[in-house]
C-alpha cells in the first residue's frame, strides 16, 4: 500500500531471522 | 513541526548542537508521522540530509569517533532509516545518486555503534526485489571507494568483524550474506567468498563459531550453508 509503513523494519527483521536468505 | 519547516531549518545550515537537535527532532517526526508527512519531506529533504552527511564526512574531526560531528552523522543515518520505512522514501533513496554511495562511505569501523546501523541498512537495500540490482550497486560502491582509498574492498567489513561488538560482527556477516546471496552466478558467489576468506574471514569465523549469540549464529549458519551448497553445485 502507498500508505504502508514498516517496510525497512520488515526487511531488517527478515534479514536478522534468516528468513530473507531462504532459497526458493 | 511541518516537514517544510524542517526543510527550511536545514537550509539555514545549522552546525554542531543546533544541527544535532534538529536531526533528533526530525528523526522522531519521520518515525511517528503519517507516510504523507514523509512524502512532503520527500526528495528535497533527503537531498539536504545527504548533503549534510557528505559535509560531515569530509570534515576532519578530533577525536574522530566521539565528537559532535559523528553524533550528527549517526543521527542522519537514523533519519535515513526512518525515511526509508515506506515505499516513497525507499524509492527516493534508490533514485538519488548519492544515497547508496554515501551510506557505503559511512562504513567506519572506528565508530562501531554507527557502523552497525549502516551495514544493516545496506543489507536491507541489497535484498530488495524491485529493482533487482541493488546488491550490484552496493558492491560497486564498496569496490570504487576501496580503490580510491587503495585498500581491499572488504577490509572495512572485516575490520568491523574484528571489533569486540557482537552486534557489529552480526551486522557485518548480515551484509556479507546479503551481498553474496543475491548474486545469480555461482562462480561469482564462490569468488566473493574466496576473496573474503583470503582476507581473514576464515580465521574470524573460527572465533565467531564459539560466540553464544543467536543473531550471530543465524548469520553464520546462512553463510556456511550457502557456501556448502555452492561447493556441491560447483
Amino acid at each position: 500500500d502507498d500508505d504502508e509503513t514498516g517496510i525497512m523494519d520488515g526487511l531488517l527483521e527478515a534479514l536478522q531471522s534468516g528468513a530473507a536468505f531462504k532459497r526458493k | 513541526k511541518s516537514a517544510l519547516i524542517y526543510i527550511q531549518e536545514l537550509k539555514t545550515d545549522p552546525r554542531d548542537a543546533q544541527l544535532l537537535s534538529c536531526l533528533e527532532s526530525l528523526r522522531v517526526s519521520l518515525n511517528n508521522n503519517p507516510v504523507s508527512w514523509v512524502q512532503t519531506f520527500g526528495a528535497e529533504g533527503l537531498a539536504l540530509l545527504l548533503a549534510f552527511l557528505k559535509k560531515l564526512q569530509d570534515e576532519r574531526e578530533e577525536p574522530v569517533n566521539a565528537g559532535i560531528g559523528v553524533k550528527c552523522q549517526h543521527e542522519i543515518i537514523r533519519c535515513l532509516k526512518a525515511f526509508m520505512n515506506n515505499k516513497h522514501g525507499l524509492k527516493d533513496m534508490l533514485t538519488s545518486e548519492e544515497g547508496i554511495p554515501l551510506l557505503v562511505r559511512s562504513i567506519n569501523p572506528k565508530v562501531p555503534h554507527m557502523m552497525v546501523d549502516v551495514v544493516k541498512l545496506l543489507s536491507a537495500i541489497c535484498i530488495l526485489e524491485h529493482p533487482g540490482n541493488t546488491h550490484e550497486r552496493v558492491l560497486e560502491c564498496i569496490t570504487e571507494q576501496a580503490e580510491e582509498q587503495e585498500i581491499e574492498r572488504f577490509q572495512p567489513l572485516l575490520s568491523g568483524m574484528s571489533k569486540n561488538s557482537i552486534t557489529l560482527k552480526a551486522g557485518c556477516m548480515q551484509l556479507i550474506n546479503a551481498l553474496i546471496s543475491r548474486v545469480e552466478e555461482l562462480d561469482f558467489r564462490i569468488h566473493l567468498r574466496s576473496e573474503l576468506m583470503r582476507l581473514g574471514l576464515k580465521d574470524m569465523l573460527k572465533e565467531v563459531r564459539s560466540i553464544e549469540n543467536e543473531e550471530l549464529k543465524v548469520q553464520l549458519q546462512v553463510f556456511e550453508e550457502q557456501a556448502d551448497e555452492d561447493s556441491e553445485d560447483l
